[in-house]
């Protein structure tokens, strides 16, 4: 699974993911990334795409659950992504990351596996890449 | 305001199985799809043209789980799914189970720009392909040896019932 979020110069977001789904899956299983609200998300204030276990990304609409957060509670990219990306998903038994991106330029990238492939570049046109939970 | 891309390409990566040539190359695709996705924001155009042109690096590599490189069904198929969402007007598009599009993300932008529709799935969602102008790929193009012998492994495991050897075959690490 693929994703990125973007904030442009007129200060709108987006968000997207793109994925080949998960090995061996059968009965035409389709999982989060396609679905609005749960691997993807953005409105006006913040931008998600996730990657991991998609059947609890979908319950937990984890996206759009993010955002919400954000929305509602006030909380920061980092705090809203943490409380569902590394404490209610894993809580309900599944696993994986996401990217998140407020409209005032705040970034995170929570998750709960031993890497995640993720990368950000700025105004400043330098790329930064990690792979690992050390980076 | 200042311009922000951020990417990912999945999570569940295991030291153990990244070789060093296919870390390098992993970081060298990321690096690409940050300067194609960052070149649309200098240049002025939407966030979600930025996020389109990452995300279509990254399926056009093989190293990542979506488009080429894409992991295989028990039936041995690529299924794509996609889907991206534009914040100022809260439009959205998707796409599911498609198997001879090259870059689903580009096809979900069209559903969304383009149709009345948030989401198509199958074969409906490559009629509308072909309508759009988008030609179809043949189902091969997006094959790895690498994620054939993931799907071949995995048959093996659950064949002798064993638990999988690893994240990516894991039952539900795509």
């Amino acid at each position: 699974t693929v994703g990125a979020v973007a904030l442009d110069a007129q200060g709108h977001l987006a968000a997207g993911t793109s994925t080949g789904g998960m090995t061996n899956k059968r009965y035409g299983r389709v999982g989060d990334s396609p679905i609005i609200g749960a691997g993807t998300w953005a409105d006006a204030r913040c931008a998600v795409s996730g990657t991991g276990w998609g059947e609890y990304y979908i319950r937990t609409a984890a996206a759009h659950e993010i955002c919400a957060r954000m929305r509602y509670l006030g909380q920061t990219p980092e705090q809203a992504g943490k409380g569902v990306i590394n404490e209610a998903i894993p809580q309900m038994g599944g696993d994986g990351g996401a990217i998140v991106l407020s409209a005032d330029g705040k970034a995170a990238t929570p998750f709960n596996t031993q890497g995640m492939y993720r990368g950000w570049i700025g105004a400043d046109g330098v790329p930064h890449v990690a792979i690992f939970a050390s980076e | 305001t200042s311009p922000l891309l951020v990417i990912h390409g999945g999570a569940g990566v295991e030291r153990k199985d990244l070789s060093p040539p296919e870390e390098k190359a992993a970081r060298a695709a990321l690096q690409a799809a940050l300067l194609k996705g960052h070149a649309a924001l200098a240049a002025g155009r939407p966030a979600l043209d930025a996020v389109t042109a990452a995300i279509t690096v990254l399926e056009d590599d093989p190293t990542f789980n979506a488009g080429k490189g894409a992991v295989f069904t028990h039936d041995g198929r690529n299924e794509l799914d996609a889907s991206l969402m534009d914040g100022a007007t809260q439009a959205a598009g998707a796409v599911a189970g498609v198997q001879r599009v090259r870059n689903p993300i580009q096809l979900a932008q069209r559903v969304m720009q383009k149709s009345p529709h948030v989401m198509m799935v199958g074969q409906g969602a490559e009629a509308f392909a072909v309508e759009q102008g988008i030609a179809l790929v043949d189902p091969s193009y997006f094959r790895t040896d690498k994620r054939w012998q993931q799907l071949q492994r995995a048959l093996k495991e659950e064949a002798g019932g064993q638990a999988h050897a690893d994240l990516e075959t894991a039952r539900h690490f795509g």
